[in-house]
């Protein structure tokens, strides 16, 4: 299974993705 | 028929399902995104927003019977009717197929090669090539499903166009320029009749197709 | 009642959602995971597949008159009976919701925490720690929502529980020792309540909760 899960695309950085657009949206409405 | 006030910073493109949703559905919706109403990065933080919506993340949907919603997808499709949400069980696996497509498929490409370039992420070479490569394999297949359909499921608009529509709003504004979206023909003709749609001109305004790829903003 | 087969590599939790469905729903569910009916990297690469399945990925449904599904969440609804899918708009949405928290909430920090335990990628400590962060997080969100439920949404299993359980899978397995699930105690419960299910059982198997958080395989 390990083998297989190794094909998985995974967005692994959402996190990081979801915190820069967090703050650049907080900056621009202030 | 659904009704209440829907909370999100302004220009959200997951704010736009749900308010395309309902203009087609006649759902009566309230938006919620300046002062005072809303105030993001302030009111998602309350204590009170914080009891309903935990993940303090926006759009999130609040009816006016009470019902609270998170997450985009399952507000648009609350406030859709049976022609946006499929009148079959193939129909409606069909709108989720695509729905689905376009967070796990077009989201994480498209984020990667439009942020650097809205000053949202640093910039990083490899990373938007091959975001750009994953972009031209996503147009591909959606190409290739719209070479014989106006509509990505049946014959009118769904929630799956909706959908998808918007998760490739910010890659037709920003990069797709015409030498790139050239080979994809069917689907800038397909996003560009939805665009023209009256619901969703009412939510999206004029939308100008990108005629110079934005390169990232140092 | 949907008819046909589910092509996927052995022990992949996207296909268990699917599996678990049709469990409940009663759907003729043929899964083809080894060889000679399927070889992952093989058979997912081949033009007849290609033709039907453009993105080339697993799990895939193919009905027996012929209906084409790509997407996990899509696919398991295809295969629900309406007390999987809700019988209201508002449990519906609910239901939706839980799926896309599934997706967008829980995979990418329990991928980024599991997969160096497993070999899969290089570990890093500071992803590894953000990541078990936002794995208390997202637990918390779900313990509070539990604390008055025993299920998901409404009084019984949903797509909802199918699919959050088969997100959680990983985590429960691997690295969710009891030291760090004691503070969630409401969603323990609540998983084993499932993984306990009949249903759940005849995909699944025994569920073997972890008793010591796996360190990274280096």
């Amino acid at each position: 299974a390990v083998q297989y899960l190794s094909q998985e695309k995974i967005w692994f950085e959402k996190t990081q993705y979801d915190e820069a657009e967090r703050r650049f949206y907080e900056g621009v409405n202030g | 028929m659904a009704a209440g006030t829907l909370y999100t910073y302004p220009e959200n493109w997951r704010a736009f399902k749900a308010q395309i949703a309902a203009q087609y559905s006649g759902a009566q919706l309230k938006v919620a995104s300046t002062p005072p109403a809303f105030t993001f990065g302030q009111t998602n933080r309350t204590p009170s927003f914080l009891s309903s919506f935990p993940l303090g993340k926006v759009p999130v949907f609040q009816g006016d019977d009470g019902f609270c919603l998170f997450e985009s997808n399952a507000i648009a499709y609350y406030l859709s009717n049976e022609a946006l949400r499929g009148s079959s069980s193939e129909a409606s696996a069909q709108i989720m197929q695509w729905a689905s497509f376009a967070d796990s498929e077009i989201i994480p490409p498209a984020s990667t090669w439009v942020f650097p370039t809205l000053g949202i992420i640093q910039y990083n070479k490899q990373a938007t090539e091959q975001a750009k490569e994953e972009v031209k394999r996503v147009l591909g297949v959606l190409n290739q499903h719209l070479n014989t359909r106006t509509f990505l499921v049946g014959e009118r608009v769904s929630l799956a166009d909706i959908t998808v529509v918007c998760s490739l709003l910010w890659l037709y504004k920003q990069v797709l320029e015409p030498s790139f979206r050239q080979p994809f023909a069917n689907v800038t003709r397909w996003f560009v009749t939805c665009i023209n749609q009256r619901q969703f001109k009412a939510v999206l305004g004029e939308v100008k197709l990108c005629d110079k790829m934005a390169q990232f903003d140092a």
